[in-house]
């Protein structure tokens, strides 16, 4: 409305509008998510000593952190501090990372150097929720 | 200095992967560290330093049994699903599982008549591989069956199991000896594998960190039938392959699942399916024992 009042103030750019002005605070186009991967032994030339399984799916996180990370991620307000330092005090400090969270175990099935063969359940092997911190 | 030197012979002999390890200049780690190193299992040293290639070029691997690794992949079947993930079993306290197949065998096989086939072997088992954290749940002599003579539907076998530990150390003759004596029932189909508990007569040897385990097994079979209370008839010649020895671990390590073990990581408790059917009969029966053990260590 003020800038009805008197145009000349306004900048001659294009009516200001809302949806700029939210666009901070929409979450990334490329927000940190669970991504899949999925690995066989043989690959890594491992699969004459692990006998199974024969493929494994690690998975990996990957993306931006949100500026309001909140519950969505489940981050500890530690993550909101640390990316108010970066934004406003030393961009030195690196913004919030995306790493997992939760994971889930593996069971392996290998032959040991002396031809004995060994069932083990790794814990924490294959990566099931990501985030921010 | 010497003894050093054949140190790392024998450990080579032993557990060629650790000496492996101490070759590589990759891992000449501080001493304190590189025992700790050495006692990961295969998998986390291969993924940790990417020496697999290395590890894998340079250390010979002696091959398993063929029928030692059929058991283990129906064991795994058992125990994981196609992605690997542990299938929560009542009963499934094991996250560790280690078969050893015999490194020496002398066998003596006599046939007595009335006593029936009787095969008599004397067995080494090298557990070196089992780590100071890895405890012993159960063990079992895991004998696999070839009948060669075709079995009427149903007959039971009623077989006598001696095992005598040499202990070569003590000047005096072996004394800690262990007979169990179990039966058999083939039902029509031809049993595969038989699993004969022999924890009683291990755990004191592991629990001392024996690691060189030497038998003599004395296995008389014959083919009799309950009901009837006639003198069993003719010993059935089975073809015993020597035993494997199969130890189900609990491993208290850092890096194992213990998935079961609600109180130590006050996880999610999986999905419990079921009671857990083993492939394989356990002739002595102490499945009621194993169950009464996985309730007290979920309690």
């Amino acid at each position: 409305q003020r800038r009805n009042e008197n145009p000349k103030a306004a900048p001659a750019t294009s009516p200001y509008n809302l949806s700029e002005y939210f666009k901070q605070f929409v979450f990334p186009q490329n927000e940190c998510q669970l991504h899949n991967f999925r690995l066989s032994f043989s690959q890594l030339k491992w699969d004459k000593w692990i006998i199974a399984p024969h493929r494994y799916s690690p998975q990996y996180c990957q993306g931006d952190c949100p500026r309001v990370m909140g519950h969505r991620y489940g981050s500890p307000v530690h993550t909101m501090v640390q990316n108010l330092i970066y934004e406003k005090l030393d961009p030195s400090v690196p913004k919030p990372s995306c790493v997992p969270a939760e994971y889930s175990p593996l069971s392996v099935l290998t032959i040991e150097p002396d031809g004995s063969i060994v069932y083990k359940e790794y814990e924490d092997m294959i990566a099931t929720k990501c985030t921010c911190r | 200095p010497r003894s050093r030197s054949r140190g790392s012979l024998e450990k080579f002999l032993a557990a060629p992967e650790d000496a492996a390890s101490e070759l590589n200049p990759v891992l000449q780690l501080p001493k304190g560290v590189r025992q700790g190193y050495a006692l990961l299992p295969p998998l986390l040293k291969a993924l940790s330093d990417q020496g697999a290639r290395t590890w894998d070029s340079e250390v010979p691997r002696l091959q398993p049994d063929s029928r030692a690794l059929r058991f283990m992949k129906k064991l795994y079947k058992m125990s994981a699903t196609k992605e690997g993930i542990p299938k929560a079993h009542k009963g499934h306290l094991y996250n560790t599982v280690r078969l050893f197949t015999p490194f020496l065998e002398c066998r003596h096989h006599h046939r007595d008549l009335v006593k029936g086939d009787a095969h008599s072997v004397d067995l080494l088992f090298n557990l070196d591989r089992v780590t100071a954290l890895e405890h012993l749940l159960k063990s079992v002599l895991l004998y696999s069956f070839d009948t060669s003579v075709p079995i009427s539907s149903s007959v039971t076998f009623i077989c006598h199991l001696s095992i005598k530990e040499h202990d070569f150390s003590s000047q005096v003759c072996p004394s800690i000896s262990h007979s169990l004596a179990f039966s058999l029932h083939f039902g029509v189909r031809k049993r595969k594998w038989v699993e004969i508990d022999v924890t009683s007569f291990l755990q004191p040897l592991i629990a001392t960190n024996r690691r060189n385990i030497h038998m003599a097994v004395n296995f008389t079979c014959l083919m009799g039938d309950p009901q009837r209370s006639t003198k069993p008839e003719n010993p059935v010649n089975v073809t015993l392959v020597p035993p494997s020895l199969l130890l189900y671990l609990n491993d208290t390590s850092e890096q194992a699942y213990h998935g079961w073990n609600l109180l130590r990581h006050g996880r999610k408790s999986p999905v419990w399916t079921g009671q857990r059917n083993s492939p394989l009969v356990d002739p002595m029966g102490d499945k009621k024992k194993g169950n009464s053990k996985g309730k007290r260590a979920s309690r």
